[in-house]
């Protein structure tokens, strides 16, 4: 498997900057994050234009939540229960994740679990 | 992901990153890729935190993540983190903040306060090695002198080693994928000799930005789990961020 799997290794790379070609998939956009605005309101925009591909991320790890536990109890705990640890998360970042819900549309406990899942993964 | 921290002949330090996300989390037997990783590239934006319509800090960011895992203070320091496995792991600390013990920082919270708060690297660099952490992660820490670069690896509690730069001594750069560094990475992994190698034929002469891009474009450097690749200097605070595919052939991790 080892040998296998340094078939893939290759020569270093050069003269691969700027960026183009076939390892190369695309920019990505800025936004502005206002500090001074209430935490609730400060990632309205960037949730705005990114809800949809927040939701199709969220609905994968539900659906592989899913796959394991077939009988949906795993997501229905993240739903109803998980939500209520935002309000022992320090503050402003409980009310930034109640912003993100609400201007989301996803679930609170689905947007705490996106954001706890390096601490979760790290088993 | 792999994280590097350089300098060059003149003193210049440069921060680069390949992000890697979402192993074992789906695999698309269509298009040969990690479902979740592909799904996560459309979701990539970077930030400019401002206070006063004035740049506080620049990261690089999952929408909807709104801790930090890569990110730059303007002429202060630059900062990465890197996933850093253990049996002693981040669900032991979510079963104690269950159980009420909540004196650690969620990983995500920590960076977000050191690139919000701190006020110099060193007070950065202390804050990471120091806070109590609800699991163990690689800091990967450089700032704009001479010999400011480091790898801090932590345990939930302490940091169990940080890793200088040290010209005199030959270490232009501090380099970290998700192994530490005193023991040899996964057999199946090892990503840490093929950058290795790339950067000491690179030469300190040569190293700059796009010549650590190449680094990082290298396989299985830039591999199957690769989102993005972000390059970042000190000085004004600059960052690029770009989108990564790795054509078959190609390593899953």
């Amino acid at each position: 498997q080892r040998r296998s799997l340094e078939q893939y290794g290759e020569e270093c790379k050069t003269k691969t900057y700027p960026p183009s070609g076939p390892t190369f998939k695309g920019n990505v956009p800025t936004y502005i994050i206002n500090l001074d605005l209430p935490p609730s309101k400060r990632w309205d925009e960037l949730m705005r234009d990114k809800k949809t591909e927040l939701k199709t991320v969220v609905q994968n790890i539900k659906d592989i939540a899913n796959t394991f536990f077939p009988s949906g109890k795993i997501v229905d705990i993240v739903d109803h229960k998980i939500s209520h640890l935002t309000e022992t998360l320090p503050y402003p970042f409980n009310e930034e994740l109640q912003g993100i819900a609400n201007s989301s549309g996803v679930p609170l406990g689905e947007i705490v679990i996106f954001n706890i899942f390096y601490e979760i993964f790290t088993v | 992901c792999t994280s590097i921290v350089a300098e060059d002949k003149t003193g210049k330090l440069y921060h680069a990153r390949n992000l890697d996300f979402g192993l074992f989390l789906g695999w698309d037997v269509k298009n040969n890729s990690w479902t979740l990783t592909r799904e996560l590239k459309p979701t990539v934006v970077n930030l400019d935190f401002q206070r006063n319509n004035k740049t506080v800090f620049r990261s690089t960011n999952f929408a909807g993540y709104i801790g930090m895992v890569s990110g730059v203070k303007p002429d202060l320091f630059t900062l990465t983190m890197n996933e850093r496995f253990s049996l002693d792991g981040g669900y032991v600390g979510i079963f104690e903040w269950f159980l009420g013990r909540r004196d650690g920082m969620w990983m995500g919270f920590l960076t977000r306060a050191v690139l919000e708060n701190a006020t110099s690297y060193q007070d950065a660099k202390d804050k990471l090695a120091k806070t109590r952490l609800l699991a163990p992660a690689y800091f990967i820490l450089g700032g704009k002198n001479s010999g400011e670069g480091c790898v801090i690896t932590r345990s939930r509690t302490a940091a169990l080693d940080i890793w200088d730069l040290d010209i005199k001594k030959g270490t232009w750069y501090v380099l970290e994928t998700n192994y530490d560094r005193w023991k040899p990475p996964l057999i199946l992994d090892n990503r840490r000799t093929p950058a290795m190698k790339c950067l000491n034929q690179t030469t300190q002469e040569n190293i700059s930005l796009p010549t650590i891009y190449d680094v990082l474009s290298t396989k299985p450097v830039l591999n199957k789990l690769t989102v993005c690749t972000t390059l970042m200097e000190v000085y004004n605070g600059h960052t690029e961020t770009y989108l990564r595919e790795c054509p078959d052939p190609c390593s899953p991790w």
